[in-house]
Order: C-alpha cells, then structure tokens, then sequence
C-alpha cells in the first residue's frame, strides 16, 4: 500500500523542506511514484521543487476546503515519477476557517482518500508549528518522520513534539507511529553536533536514522535554482547523504 | 517612552529567539530597564535566559488569558536590568481560545497597557508563524525587528511578512513600522550569503541595519549553558556583533 509520512517538527529551520524535498527525490530516483504535499503556507516545498508561485492555480488550500479535489490538485515536477500538490500563503487562512468544524482533525485524511490509485510514496511537508495544519498532517498518515538540527533549541522542543505525537495517538490516530529521526546540518567541526547527536542517540536509540546529513552549501543553494540537491549537484555530500537516507529507509522496512 | 519591538519572521530558524536574547541583554548592559515576552510555545526566549521550566509559573499563556497582570507574570533573569515573562506549550492553546474572541488581536497590547513604569525596552520574541500570536505582538508594538538569515528560503518568505505588515497597519495598528532588517548567521566563506545580503540591501535599503551578524558556534552552544552569548563568551564574534547592533541602533534613534 501507500506509504504516508509526515515531515514534521515544531521547532523552525530544522530541514522540514530539505527533507521532504530530497527524500521525494531519492524515492522517485528509485522508480517509486511519490506525491509530496506542501502544507506550509511559506511554499518552501513548491519552491524547492521548482513551481514558481504563477502555477500554483489549486493549493492544498483548495483541496482542504474541498474546492478541489486532490488528485485535481496534483501537478507535476521536474522529477520524473515526483509530483506536488503546491502551497501558498492562503493556507494560513485554513488555519482559522478548520477551527470551527467538529472533524477539523481530519479534514486533510478525508480528501487524501480520494487519492488516486498507483502513489508508492505520499510525503507532507509541515509548517513549523503544533497548529491545526501539523495535527491534520499526523491524523492523515501512519509515519511521522522528525527532522532535527544538531543544535541545543531543535532538542529542546523534541519532549513536546513527542507529547504531541503522543496524544494524536490517543485521541485521532492509533496508528500514528515515529518512524524516525533524522540528524540534520550536522558540522563536523565543533563539538555541539556530536553531543546533540550522543543526546538523541542516548533517547531515542535505533528510532534516529544511523544516517546523518551534514550542514552543506550545496544543500542551501539548491532552492534557488528550483531544484533539489539531488538534481542541482548530486555528487556533493549533502545529496549523497540523502541517498544513503533511501537506502537506509529501505532496508529498515525490509526488516520489519 | 517605553520602545516596543517585536521580533519576527514566520519563517523557521532564522535568529529570532538568538536576537531577542542578545539584544535583550545587549541593551541592558547599556544600563536600559528591559522586559523580553516570550511568545513562543517552544520557550527558547525563555530557556536560553536561564529560566527552567519549573520556575515557569506564570507565564505569557496566563496574562493572554487575563488570569494574571503582566507585571505578576514577570520574573528577574541572571542579566541584571533584564526581566522577563516566560513561556511553556501552554501557549499553544492561547490561539486556539482567542480564535473566538471579537478583540482577539488587541489582547497583548491591552495585556501590556498595565505594565509597570521604568522600562526602557519591551522585546517580544515571536513564533515562526503568521497566526493570532505574532498578530498579537504586531498590534502591541509600533517597531518591527525582522531577523533574516542569509538563506534562499528565508528571502522568499519576505514578501509575505511586508504584505501582512500592512493588512496589520491598515486594520489594527497604524503606528507599526518595520524598523530594521537584521542579517543574521552569514557565512564569509561561501557566496549565498553574499548574494542574499546583496539582495535584501537591494529591496530594503537603508532599512537592513549595517551590522550583520555572522555564523559563529558560540552563539549557538550559549543557549545550552543557560546564558546570552554576551555572558557566555563575550569576546566571540557573535557577541560582538549583538554589541555593534545595539550600538548602531541607538546611533539611528539619536538620529531620527
Ligand atoms: N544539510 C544542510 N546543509 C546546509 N543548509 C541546509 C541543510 N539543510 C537545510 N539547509 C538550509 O537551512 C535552512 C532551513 O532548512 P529548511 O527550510 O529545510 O527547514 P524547515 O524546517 O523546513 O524550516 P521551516 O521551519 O521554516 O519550515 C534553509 O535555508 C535550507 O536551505
Ligand atoms: N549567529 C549565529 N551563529 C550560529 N548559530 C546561530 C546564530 N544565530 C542563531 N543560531 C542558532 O541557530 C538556531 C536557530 O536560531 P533561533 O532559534 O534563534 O531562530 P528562531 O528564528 O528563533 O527559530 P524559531 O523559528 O524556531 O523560533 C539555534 O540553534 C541558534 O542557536
Ligand atoms: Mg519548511
Ligand atoms: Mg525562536
């Protein structure tokens, strides 16, 4: 079946995008048909994936207020096999016209299940907050994958994070589930990344990703040219990181 | 009169919380009497000031609320002359019970309209969204200070952020002004810095503030030590740079 996660942390510039973007891009290199859904009112993710703002016509927007449907939504990239339901800042708006519908949690999974058929891979990209849009995105998969900076605040926000994941559980989700957390901007040479890294690591055990994607220009120049690392220098170290991302993912669900 | 700043940017990461504190204290050591609001559910204003969750008794959440005055919920901080009201995930239930509200977005200022005499500065360090909250701090001020770091992403959001500092002028706040754009977390030894800094000088002119503030691991290992970087390490580059902002700042009041 399809493979919903979300890509989510409350604490900013973490790698949210980064990673949705390149992961989709891994995934699709590796012949999966993948559906990334910008649920960002910033539109980082339609950014990084080169959909200048003229084509985003019908917005995850529309489809949560059930304008569109989703698959009427969908475009796609210049990612063979990658494609986007794009974003932009009206989605701030879904925030306050949900918040008076009693499903206002479910509002995201109920269009998600108008999806068309043959998607191996739906990735959300979430907004830097525990809002309305987050907890739509945890309701509407069953894996939640948490970027995280290698810096003393991003580790500060994990307890809530982890509450938060906790109680969707109880109340919206059952089968909602941290598939993983990804050690993200890590420098090499100064010693904060290696004790963020040890701390994480001591937590959360084989839950965080052994593989680690370090702080890399390339990674930070890509979106300026619409394009995900993968495709704007795929021999740098942040790419490559991302690859070996899939394949680590792979293999973990192989053994499950 | 009292001088009231937000500092905002609804995109993730980009020196907020880092700025609120070493201003924050930066101004203090100039010997002004200043107040930090901590607007933000992750607390980091609040954290990286020192303040353990446990002495987190009043908080921001329980003034929005009207459970308690401002100056009840404010606690002395290690800086002397700098004090603050701290925050914890409390805070996130704030948007979801002013939502209903008529005056919604004039609770802070109103919050703050029973403050004590004798401060000079009022610092509000904002969350990384454009929801109830930073609308709040953006009626409650008549100065804006939009941190930006020296990203792709970080520039894109900026259109967003100017075009809703003028819905807020125009419907809730006239005297709002956008009074200097802040460079942070530049990186001499690669070109997106330089390009971006470029840019935004470009667009905003003199409003982006000479001092920029460059990438320095000190200024993100204080946080961990519960102390400003000013405290932390003050010869370091980041500390320096917070000191020369304060200076160029009260430069551009005598000036005005
Ligand atoms: N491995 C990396 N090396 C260098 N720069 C990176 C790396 N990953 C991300 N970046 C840059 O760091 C910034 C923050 O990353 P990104 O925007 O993906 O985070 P986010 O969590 O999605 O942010 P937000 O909370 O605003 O949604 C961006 O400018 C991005 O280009
Ligand atoms: N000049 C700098 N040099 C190095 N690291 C920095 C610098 N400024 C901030 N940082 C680090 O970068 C990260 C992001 O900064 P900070 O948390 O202040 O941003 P923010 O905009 O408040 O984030 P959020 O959107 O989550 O509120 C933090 O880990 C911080 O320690
Ligand atoms: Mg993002
Ligand atoms: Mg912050």
């Amino acid at each position: 079946g399809l493979h919903r996660v979300a890509i989510a942390n409350q604490k900013g510039g973490v790698g949210k995008t980064t990673t949705a973007i390149n992961l989709a891009t891994a995934l699709a290199a590796l012949k999966r048909k993948v559906l990334v859904v910008d649920l960002d009112p910033q539109g980082n993710a339609s950014t990084g994936l080169g959909v200048p703002a003229k084509q985003r016509v019908r917005t995850t927007y529309d489809v949560l207020m059930g304008a569109v449907t989703i698959d009427q939504a969908t475009i796609p990239t210049e990612v063979p096999g990658l494609f986007l339901v794009p974003s932009d800042i009206n989605l701030t708006g879904a925030e306050l016209e949900l918040i008076d519908k009693p499903d206002r949690a479910f509002c995201l999974r109920d269009r998600l299940a108008g999806l068309a058929e043959g998607y191996d891979e739906l990735l959300i990209d979430c907004p830097p907050s525990l809002g309305i849009l987050t907890l739509n995105a945890m309701v509407a998969v069953n894996a939640l994958l948490i970027p995280l900076q290698c810096e003393f605040f991003a580790l500060e926000g994990l307890c809530q994070l982890v509450s938060t994941v906790e109680r969707v559980r109880q109340n919206f989700n059952s089968s909602l589930e941290i598939e993983g957390l990804l050690l993200t901007m890590y420098d090499r040479r100064n010693n904060l990344s290696a004790e963020v890294a040890a701390d994480v690591r001591a937590h959360f055990g084989s839950k965080v990703y052994d593989t680690v994607i370090p702080r890399n220009v390339r990674v930070s120049e890509a979106p300026s040219h619409g394009k995900p690392v993968l495709l704007y220098d795929h021999r740098s170290s942040g790419a490559r990181a991302y690859m070996r991302l899939v394949t680590e993912i792979r293999r973990r669900d192989a053994a499950a």
